[in-house]
């Protein structure tokens, strides 16, 4: 069988709540240097994904709301720890996302997998 | 040898000029579902790139200016379409970036190579 998510995917999360202020979550992108984050519920459990690209939707149409919950997706294209790579990458072309929140069984995030990550696989790396 | 940058590059490229407002380079960047432009000069040479990123940058450092120039990278890290993919993804991981500019002899932007497009070479697609 060829690698798993597990294989390549990213510990450090760094997630955020939907009752944040949008500039919050773009301070968090910022200190992170990433572009995505999950957006948690007091539970740990993932209700949303938040973006630089939400972010910057907001600058074109600020009328939206000046909060998370008003920008971000809620509807999140998630994978799990045993899932084959190549099933993760076929969602992010399905979607054209370039980052996928890996859930446990109880949906919380334990990390993320970014288009990047696949850069691992070269090399013979993982 | 391997793949080359020609075999998972993207040719459709929509780029900015420096002289746009920052809510232009946004609209652009919603429209075409993407969260990287080159900065291309009056000639069609790459002068800088600007990103989903650095858009949410300006939402919390606002004072930097209103044009592109005032937010852009000016460093630009590159490709070339015979490049071996492994070179260009040790890029990306050593900048922590997700998307080269292809350029050819001229400096002239001929296509994009994103993280995702990595995603083409699984289930043997190139
Ligand atoms: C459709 S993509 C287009 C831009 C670019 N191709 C990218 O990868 O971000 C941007 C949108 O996808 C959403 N998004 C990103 N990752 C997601 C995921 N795992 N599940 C659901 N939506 C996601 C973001 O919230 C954002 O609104
Ligand atoms: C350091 S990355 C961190 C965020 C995230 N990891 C990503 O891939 O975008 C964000 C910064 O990199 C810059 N950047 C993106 N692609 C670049 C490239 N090919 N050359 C130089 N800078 C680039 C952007 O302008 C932005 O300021």
């Amino acid at each position: 069988h060829g690698p798993r998510v597990l294989d390549i995917m990213d510990r450090r999360v760094i997630s955020i709540s939907q009752e944040e202020e949008i500039s919050t979550a773009a301070g968090k992108l910022l200190k992170g240097e990433t572009n995505h984050l999950p957006v948690i519920d007091a539970h740990g459990k993932l209700v949303g994904i938040v973006t630089t690209y939400d972010i910057s939707k907001a600058v074109v149409n600020p009328a939206k709301g000046s909060h998370v919950r008003d920008i971000m997706r809620k509807k999140v294209i998630t994978t799990t720890p045993d899932e084959p790579v190549d099933i993760a990458v076929q969602k992010l072309e399905k979607f054209n996302i370039s980052a996928l929140p890996v859930v446990d069984a109880d949906y919380r995030v334990i990390a993320m997998l970014t288009a990047i990550d696949l850069g691992k696989l070269f090399g013979g790396r993982w």
